[in-house]
């Protein structure tokens, strides 16, 4: 199964993962 | 005549008719399959109209009963194990998927009737501490694919997209419209100018007096918060893994509800939760704003429940009945099209910075989707699907009338995927 997430953010928002890269729930995903 | 069938020598040749009218066959598959993979049908409407498109592996797997398999899966995987071989059975589960047995609760194996109960394993307190950040994973799992999105087309893997109207549905008149009442209570957090009022039953409470959880002040204003229950300002949200159930079970006070919601509101900024609803696909983006998406996989061993990714409010959920192809890395990379193929679950509503959705999709071996606080919603029933695009849409107003839908807390349990 898949989560897939759409969202309007400001444009400097950064994603601190890599594609591939093993999360676990509550980890950051990324910020502003 | 035998002398002849016996004497005679045989000398083999290739035919080069034969050769090359194998090649005609060859290059003119190769020109049909590009141009197909380039072509974009629409609709009357002018919108896309979804196909199984990719290489003769995915028109394969296309042809199987997916959604019989299934149901079949789910079937067999419901049915009640011997309480000797569950931990035995259990623990091979484990080994072969990479499960993580010591954070499961319950802990004893014993206790799960079935692989389908095994499977919507809850964790341990504590299990998952939840950053700080404005953005958190919904989910165990792998992350496939993120960035921002152009011109509405959300990239699935390298060179391969699809359309976010496609993924999110695109506002249809006549589309059914369920109103569901999670739950029904006379509470109301309205915003009194700036001092943020909620009344109970006929009882004021403060803002602060709600996230203090304190003792209802019987017409004064004055914040009586206790400290223990006071919130810090800044101190980290609490640490997840008491699974708490977005949906307000029976015997959760109004009051907690209500700081619940209020936390929300606060968490969200009280502006943005305030704001009226905006377009369901974030078509408009504020000025300085972009659109993003994040993509995560998760492997038949992952923890299988999903939580909230920030502090939200759901306003609407749309459910695509679709097919329920793999959405493994493999399939992701041939099928193109994949997620708004199969089934899924449209979140729809905003978080501090505008539009935000969360959208869970099934695959073949984890044909439900549940949602907490939807107990109308039913994925991966019998019968044919619609065609792709067609969706019944839930609102969740009910849940928060202030705040316009279910409000989430970051890492708040939301639901989870089950097999079949």
């Amino acid at each position: 199964s898949t989560i897939v997430l759409v969202f309007e953010a400001p444009a400097d928002f950064e994603f601190v993962v890599k594609a591939g890269q093993k999360v676990k729930v509550g980890e950051r995903l990324g910020d502003v | 005549l035998m002398n002849a069938w016996t004497e005679t020598p045989t000398k083999w040749y290739p035919l080069p008719l034969a050769v090359g009218a194998l090649l005609l066959v060859a290059i003119q598959y190769r020109k049909k399959a590009k141009r197909a993979s380039k072509e974009v049908h629409v609709d009357e409407e002018g919108h896309e109209i979804i196909r199984l498109k990719g290489p003769w592996q995915v028109h394969v797997i296309g042809a199987l009963p997916l959604r019989n398999m299934s149901r079949l899966w789910g079937y067999v995987n419901s049915l009640e194990l011997p309480v000797w071989f569950r931990p035995f059975g259990f623990r091979l589960y484990a080994l072969a998927f990479g499960c993580n047995l010591d954070e499961i609760e319950p802990s004893n194996l014993k206790e799960y009737p079935s692989l389908g109960a095994f499977f919507y394993r809850k964790l341990k307190d504590g299990a998952r501490p939840v950053d700080p950040a404005v953005l958190v994973s919904p989910a165990d799992g792998t992350v496939l694919h993120y960035g921002t999105i152009k011109d509405l087309h959300i990239e699935q893997v390298k060179g391969i997209t699809y359309s976010l109207d496609a993924l999110l549905g695109v506002e249809r008149p006549g589309t059914p419209v369920i109103c569901t009442h999670a739950h029904e209570h006379n509470r109301d957090l309205s915003i009194v100018d700036d001092r943020e009022f909620a009344n109970v039953n006929g009882i004021d409470y403060s803002l602060d007096q709600l996230i203090g959880a304190a003792t209802p002040s019987s017409g004064s204003t004055t914040p009586t918060t206790d400290s223990s229950s006071a919130v810090e300002p800044g101190a980290p949200p609490k640490k997840f893994g008491t699974q708490v159930d977005a949906s307000v079970e029976p015997e959760q006070s109004v009051q907690e509800t209500l700081v619940h919601d209020a936390s929300v509101a606060l968490e969200m900024g009280v502006g943005a939760s305030m704001e009226k609803r905006r377009s369901a696909s974030g078509k408009t983006v504020k000025p300085g704003n972009a659109l993003f998406f994040s993509v995560i996989y998760l492997a038949p061993g992952d923890y299988h429940r999903f939580h909230s990714p920030t502090a939200w409010v759901v306003e609407k959920r749309r459910h695509f009945v679709g097919e329920l192809y793999s959405v493994s890395p493999y399939m992701a990379k041939r099928l193109e099209n994949l997620f708004v193929l199969n089934e899924r679950v449209a979140l729809l509503g905003r978080w501090k910075h505008g539009f935000f959705s969360m959208i869970p999709v099934g695959a073949t071996n984890v044909g439900s989707i549940k949602i907490n606080f939807d107990q109308a919603l039913r994925t991966n029933v019998r019968g044919r699907p619609p065609p792709p695009g067609t969706y019944s849409e839930a609102v969740y107003s009910a849940a928060s009338p202030v705040l316009n839908g279910q409000p989430l807390i970051a890492a708040q349990e939301m639901g989870g995927f089950c097999l079949g």
